[in-house]
């Protein structure tokens, strides 16, 4: 682990009372290693190395009894602040319905997640409506109606749009929202490469045309390098307001959370925990940190 | 490029972020430059060109040679596919059953995921694309009883190959890898031989998380496989070098869309071409 690690490092220089050149690489080295193994990007992880260099070899660390320890409270406590605060709570719109479009990779956990958004806000006293925009993979109506109706909460269809395709269901799925009187519209979108011109395409027209509130990033907590690609070009397209990572209930370290945090600089606004509607938890950074490191 | 000390580090670096943006896991990367190092002052490489061909060859041969999926004698063959959420395991299948209908055989699925909302609904719809016969239960129903019925519906039916779908599932929840094992030892008694194929499906946009995975999974089942995922995504999926690496298990096949006939047998040689470029 990282603490033995640097435990190793300390206890070869006892005695010398200062920190020479060659000790601050061998300490931030094991830094870098630990955060690339935790899938953080390695562009990230140059920044956050470089930010951390002085602080994490300085004078606090060196009259420490325990300076490896000090070193990860150092990194921990910077990794915390580059995360953000605890989750911002979400603003409901002045005018309803409060729409919230999520997007994001093939397989990244979206339609689950709408559900599990849309069993939250009916906690929160809301009455919300999901939208099935997602028209390409096979049963993706179908499984966002299942889920639907596990949750309690109506699902717009396509078929009931009388549409063919997502950005025409959106904007019916509105209408229809203001008419019933729904004032929380989540709308799931079909999985997507950042690199599909004609989907992202589709996915700023189906923007455009919700004007959401909330544009939230699901991003699977297994995620590994590309995630600062992948979300810096939803972020261009569309100005995502939040991220959400899913399938934290495994073992992934989950770095790919501090890369999207440093390339969005948008709040996470929750974590996803399991496959039951159930699954959703609030952003907690100092977890998430803690996690990262090991 | 080269100096009195040896190979350029300047190149060294660049090679070093080249592997770590393509999820190579990061002990691999130094163990490869390491060996890059020395192969290179050994044979005294001078040109950038030169070096990077010595590492394309490394990464070759920690793939080993391609190997094919196996056939049995003794129809039918059965493929068993399995692998944490969203992978890519239900659209896999329906891949492989294309595949093997254009070499003129017969596939016969099996809807193994009875958890997930639509699930079976999901794989019904490419039986009904494909034309091939799928065997299913009622929603809830004992995952280990479907892939049964499926293999006897195969025998019966005289189909070549049976795909058994399961429900994706965390390695790090004990009691979903139980339920696993018991699909693998039911498929077993009901075939009269372990599955042909126990293939773990993997996505290449997952980072070093691939390889808890497949160190997990090759603990509960003997996994004989493995299907990369989503390449045609910006991901280059270099976890899976450690996988073959340290576990042996051969990648055999790729995904590359979202369609029925984009899957392509795993060629190491574009794999390492893809992770260098
Ligand atoms: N363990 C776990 N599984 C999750 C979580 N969120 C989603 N899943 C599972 O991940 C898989 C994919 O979820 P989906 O909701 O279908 O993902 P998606 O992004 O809508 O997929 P596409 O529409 O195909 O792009 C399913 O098996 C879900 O049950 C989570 O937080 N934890
Ligand atoms: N771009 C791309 N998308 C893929 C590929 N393979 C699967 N997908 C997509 O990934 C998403 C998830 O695929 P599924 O086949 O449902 O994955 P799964 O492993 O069966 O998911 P669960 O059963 O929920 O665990 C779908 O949107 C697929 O179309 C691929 O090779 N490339
Ligand atoms: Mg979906
Ligand atoms: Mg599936």
């Amino acid at each position: 682990s990282l603490t033995d690690k640097l435990q190793g490092i300390f206890e070869r220089i006892r005695g010398k009372g200062r920190l020479d050149e060659k000790t601050v690489d061998e300490v931030l080295r094991e830094i870098r290693l630990a955060l690339l193994e935790a899938d953080v990007n390695f562009r990230v992880v140059k920044e956050f190395i470089a930010r951390i260099r002085e602080q994490a070899v300085g004078e606090e660390v060196l009259k420490s009894l325990t300076p490896d320890q000090q070193v990860i409270r150092i990194v921990r406590d910077e990794l915390i602040a580059l995360l953000g605060g605890e989750a911002e709570p979400i603003r409901w719109a002045a005018r309803p319905p409060t729409v919230f479009m999520l997007c994001g990779l093939q397989g990244s956990g979206k339609t689950t997640t709408c559900a599990k958004l849309a069993r939250w806000a009916k906690s929160q006293g809301r009455n919300p409506m999901l939208v099935a925009c997602d028209l390409q993979r096979p049963a993706a109506v179908k499984q966002l109606e299942v889920l639907g109706q596990q949750v309690g909460v109506p699902v717009f269809t396509p078929q009931q749009a009388g549409a063919q395709d997502p950005v025409r269901t959106a904007q019916r799925a509105l209408e229809h929202a203001r008419a019933q009187g729904n004032d929380v519209l989540i709308v799931d979108t079909a999985g997507r490469l950042q690199v599909d011109e004609p989907l992202m395409e589709e996915l700023q027209r189906m923007h455009a045309a919700l004007q959401p509130h909330e544009t939230l990033l699901v991003v699977d907590a297994t995620t590994g390098q590309e995630a600062v690609n992948v979300a810096q070009a939803f972020h261009e397209r569309l100005e995502l307001t939040g991220v959400i990572m899913s399938k934290m209930d495994g073992d992934a370290r989950g770095g790919a959370t501090l890369s999207v945090k440093a390339v969005v600089g948008k709040p996470v606004r929750f974590v996803g925990v399991g496959e039951r509607t159930d699954a959703l938890e609030p952003f907690y950074p100092d977890r998430v940190a803690s996690r990262i490191l090991g | 490029v080269f100096t009195r000390r040896g190979v350029d580090e300047e190149l060294l670096e660049e090679l070093e972020e080249t592997l770590i943006a393509a999820d190579v896991n990061v002990n691999a990367v130094q163990e490869l430059l390491e060996t890059l190092r020395q192969e290179a002052k050994a044979q005294r490489l001078r040109e950038a060109e030169d070096v990077r061909a010595c590492l394309s060859a490394l990464l070759k041969g920690w793939l080993g040679a391609p190997a094919p999926l196996t056939v049995s004698a003794t129809p039918p063959t059965v493929y068993l596919f399995v692998g944490v959420n969203g992978v890519g395991k239900t659209t896999s299948i329906a891949k492989t059953a294309h595949m093997l209908q254009r070499q003129g055989k017969r596939a016969l699925l099996a809807a193994g995921d009875t958890f997930r909302a639509a699930a079976i609904d999901q794989l019904q719809i490419w039986a009904d694309r494909l034309g091939c016969d799928l065997v299913k239960h009622k929603e809830g129903a004992d995952p280990s009883a479907v892939v049964f019925d499926a293999i006897q519906a195969a025998r019966a039916r005289g189909v070549d190959f049976v795909l058994a779908d399961t429900a994706g599932r965390q390695h790090t929840h004990a009691r979903l890898m139980e339920e696993l094992k018991k699909v693998h030892r039911v498929a077993e008694k009901a075939l009269g031989r372990p599955p042909d194929e126990v293939l773990l499906v993997l996505d290449a946009v997952a980072g070093q998380n691939a390889i808890r995975q497949a160190e997990e999974f090759a603990r509960a089942l003997p996994l004989t496989g493995i299907v990369l995922t989503k390449l045609d995504s910006t991901s280059r999926g270099g976890a899976v070098l450690t996988i073959r690496k340290q576990l042996g298990i051969p990648i055999k096949l790729i995904g590359l869309g979202e369609k029925a006939d984009q899957m392509a047998p795993f060629d190491p040689d574009a794999f390492v071409e893809g992770l260098l470029a």
